[in-house]
């Protein structure tokens, strides 16, 4: 564990939490993308196959079960909370977010370290996590307006990203035989969609300024 | 290599 790695799972960790806080507290989820949210949950549930059967560390296995359970949280509270659901913008989330995974799983078939269901599954989770933020960022064109949470909580996905980037950068000098061309592109692909976000963040903050895309 | 198919990251 590096202090790159540990950024990136915090301001993981810190994102999931800024949603659930919105969500709980405000009982809204105004802004927030079900699609995107939906394929997260997919994301961990094919990810973290090997939960009780491949060992790492408590750390490891404490993170992936809050990761699986805020994942399927968030998606009950959208979906069948009272409250909740009434403030989901469903008519800003038309994207057809299941078509995305057939591409994942084609690619995850054919490209992957070992073809065995356990592997394929997990480097189906690499892939459509690159992608899976894409029906959040579209709803975010879309209402342009961001509140604040919704904005941290982007701003939090992002900087996961770019940790983790900077995780496999030092991993690669100070560990052998440390190449995973599979992760790396695909979470270099993952990185640069926040990318546009990124720049309209800073601008706002720098300008102190409410988060507003451009048309 | 050693380190593929560990998954030691999240």
């Amino acid at each position: 564990m590096n202090i790159f790695r540990l950024a990136g799972d915090m301001t993981h960790l810190a994102s999931v939490l800024v949603l659930l806080l919105k969500i709980h507290t405000i009982k809204s989820c105004a802004g927030i993308s079900l699609k995107t949210q939906e394929l997260f949950a997919i994301v961990f549930l094919t990810r973290y196959l090997d939960l009780f059967t491949n060992f790492i560390s408590i750390y490891n296995t404490i993170m992936k079960l809050i990761f699986l359970g805020s994942s399927f949280s968030i998606v009950w509270y959208i979906r069948r909370h009272r409250v909740v659901r009434r403030s989901y913008d469903k008519d800003q989330d038309t994207f057809r977010h299941f078509f995305l995974m057939w591409p994942c799983l084609i690619l995850a078939i054919f490209i992957n370290e070992k073809f065995t269901l356990k592997e394929v599954m997990w480097t189906f989770s690499i892939y459509l996590e690159a992608i899976a933020i894409l029906p959040q960022l579209v709803m975010l064109q879309r209402t342009r307006n961001i509140d604040n949470l919704t904005g941290q909580y982007i701003f939090l996905l992002g900087a996961y990203r770019a940790f983790y980037i900077l995780n496999w950068i030092y991993r690669y000098f100070t560990e052998e035989h440390y190449v995973h061309w599979i992760t790396w592109v695909a979470g270099v692909i993952q990185t640069l969609l926040y990318g546009d976000f990124f720049y309209y963040y800073f601008q706002s903050w720098k300008n102190n300024v409410k988060l507003e895309l451009p048309a | 290599a050693k380190a593929h198919l560990d998954h030691d990251e999240l």
